[in-house]
């Protein structure tokens, strides 16, 4: 096993609370579109010479304080470490029970970043085809287990976001007061990422025609959205340690994502991120290209912020409406 | 049938590394790519 630094949720900052186990014991989660696993530390947990304190910092499963627990001898390995596989126990998430849900323990801390993580575990939202170990995912059985409406979710980002309320993940369906207009839906192109079809990209009201021979876009809940670092030659360092002057935010363009003939802009005031007086771009740069070879764009938590966004496993599509 | 789950927001693990130090040794020593979680070339 290589443990991989976990620098893939550098920049994640939204969860919630889950509960699993019988008696149930509660976890933050990142609800993570990205990935399609469940997984949470345990006692049996390890922490890495590196971590600052040489104990790890969270929310930890204890088997023995579970009725129901047993080791079901498989393991699965993450890109950031080794999870066990435990048989399924109950998974609840508010009034959702699903009664049984394999779900990983980590063996040991996956690596240093994760020490720092505000939540416990993740909770993945991706494709079944995604789930290392083949375990399936917590989607999977809320649906079979008819604990959800419709096969949709949905998240909404607050603008304002704080720790008592950064927004909601809605199961089940929209919320149609979180948001106004239409929804405008988009095929998935790509049933293991949230993955749709970017048609073209605009900066103020010039088309770039970066996207003619094709780009796609990744939908994460979970993290800072990027542009193909191509765009961004001769800058040399990542975008997030670009200062840029407050004063002359209001003079930047808005740019606009156009996803199957919709027009979705982005105004400066959502992508510059103001600090307490200090701007910087909230956007970062991608050098890694899509599995076609295609410019790779991530739409995250400054797009999702304008857009309310809907994940229909139903119908393999992705819906954009204006939050 | 349909269930809102409140969303917490809080520092980033990027921002939490900064206040303590650590984020600058960090990056110099694995190179950090938005992307790279997205494995396209592993078959799964």
């Amino acid at each position: 096993v290589v443990d991989e630094p976990i620098t893939n949720h550098l920049d994640s900052s939204y969860f919630g609370e889950i509960s699993i186990g019988t008696p149930p014991q509660n976890f933050l989660v990142l609800f993570d579109t990205g990935s399609s696993n469940l997984w949470v530390p345990s006692t049996y947990c390890r922490a890495l010479p590196s971590s600052p304190s040489r104990a790890v910092n969270h929310a930890k499963f204890q088997p023995n304080e579970s009725s129901t627990f047993t080791y079901n001898g498989q393991s699965f390995t993450l890109s950031y470490g080794r999870k066990l596989t435990w048989r399924p126990l109950p998974l609840q998430i508010q009034s959702i029970t699903v009664t049984n849900q394999e779900f990983g323990l980590s063996e040991n801390e996956p690596t240093q970043p994760f020490y720092y993580a505000d939540f416990d575990g993740i909770l993945g939202m991706g494709y079944p085809s995604l789930a290392a170990g083949g375990t399936p995912t917590a989607l999977q059985g809320m649906l079979q287990q008819n604990q959800l409406t419709q096969p949709i979710f949905s998240f909404y980002f607050s603008r304002q976001p704080t720790y008592s309320y950064g927004g909601e993940l809605i199961l089940g369906g929209v919320d149609t007061q979180l948001f106004q207009g239409d929804i405008v839906w988009a095929p998935v192109t790509q049933e293991l990422y949230w993955q749709v079809m970017l048609d073209e990209f605009a900066i103020g009201q010039s088309a770039t025609g970066w996207c003619s021979q094709g780009c796609q876009a990744i939908v994460p809940a979970d993290g800072a959205p990027a542009v193909p670092g191509q765009l961004r030659s001769g800058r040399g360092r990542p975008a997030d340690q670009l200062w840029l002057n407050c004063n002359e935010v209001q003079n930047m363009p808005t740019i606009t994502f156009v996803i199957n003939g919709a027009q979705l802009p982005l105004y400066p005031s959502a992508y510059v991120l103001n600090n307490n007086g200090y701007c910087t771009l909230g956007i970062e740069a991608t050098y890694l290209p899509s599995q076609n070879g295609q410019p790779l764009w991530i739409l995250g938590d400054v797009f999702l912020k304008e857009y309310y966004t809907v994940f229909d496993t139903g119908n393999n599509r992705i819906g954009f409406a204006t939050s | 049938g349909m269930v809102r789950i409140k969303l917490r927001k809080a520092k980033s693990i990027r921002e939490k590394m900064k206040e303590a130090g650590v984020l600058d040794d960090y990056l110099k020593k694995y190179k950090h790519d938005p992307a790279k979680k997205y494995r396209f070339s592993e078959d799964y």
